[in-house]
């Protein structure tokens, strides 16, 4: 089964 | 000061509608330019960037920056006491503790005012690349969200895979498994109904049925809903808000173990 990926993967917070 | 007027209360009915199920508060930054607000859910798998010009407002003026933190929840509930077609105005002092909506009824008889407590919140902005993406569909915005829900029955993963022949929504569950294949639309005379698609090359992704049906919570706001996939990032699911902006939600993919 695929899992969740998260967002701050893909995103850095500024 | 700040002070926004739109002539009807409907769009930013709309707007809280498509927000509420992911935000339980958010910072509405305003500016010269307008307001803006990107927020996250709580789990950090989807965000909401939310962007209202200035220029579509019937009133506007800001003249400090400001962030004002709002709960949603109690935003919506007063949203909810306005028509349709009252007109609403947002009124804040420069350093506000409060923000006061005003509804006012399209015969001017009659005269609502309230006023909501603001929130103290960290700032948190992610940065968001420029990305070029693989594929890119327009589609009409009812459509997308009767298959989210159709294909919700079945898994909690709706798979989509987009080529040159068109759009594929799947998903799989214990009791079966279902798909919904779309075309691109060969010369359709009204453009809502058009299925669009811009592909660089194919991309197959999948994602949680859960936020994609929050996303269709914005589905009065636009006709047309416009998906942008590239392999390994997060979906772009974006609803024009008339002349006057757009609301853009981001999802996280569901990736193998």
């Amino acid at each position: 089964t695929p899992i969740q990926n998260d967002l701050l993967e893909y995103f850095s917070l500024i | 000061m700040f002070e926004a007027r739109l002539a009807q209360s409907a769009i930013l009915k709309k707007v809280l509608e498509a927000v509420k199920d992911l935000l339980t508060e958010a910072t509405f930054e305003c500016s010269d330019s307008g307001i803006q607000v990107q927020a996250m859910d709580n789990a950090h798998v989807s965000l909401v960037s939310l962007n209202l010009r200035s220029d579509g407002f019937d009133k506007y003026r800001c003249d400090r920056n400001l962030s004002m933190g709002m709960n949603i929840g109690t935003m919506t509930k007063i949203l909810r006491c306005a028509s349709s077609e009252d007109t609403v105005t947002l009124r804040a002092v420069d350093s506000p503790d409060n923000i006061i909506f005003i509804f006012e009824s399209q015969n001017k008889e009659k005269l609502a005012e309230y006023e909501m407590k603001l929130i103290n919140m960290d700032l948190e902005h992610l940065g968001i690349p420029e990305t070029m993406y693989s594929c890119v569909v327009k589609m009409p915005s009812q459509e997308f969200a009767r298959i989210c829900r159709d294909l919700s029955q079945f898994g909690e993963a709706i798979t989509i895979a987009c080529s040159k022949e068109g759009i594929k929504f799947s998903a799989a569950g214990d009791y079966g498994n279902a798909n919904v294949k779309l075309a691109q639309t060969a010369d359709s005379d009204k453009e809502e109904e058009a299925v669009l698609i811009d592909m660089q090359e194919p991309v197959k992704l999948t994602f949680a049925c859960r936020y994609l049906n929050s996303f269709v919570k914005a589905t009065p706001l636009c006709a047309q809903v416009k998906l942008s996939m590239s392999s390994d990032v997060p979906l772009v699911c974006e609803y024009q808000i008339g002349e006057i902006g757009h609301i853009r939600y981001y999802l996280a993919p569901k990736i193998d173990d």
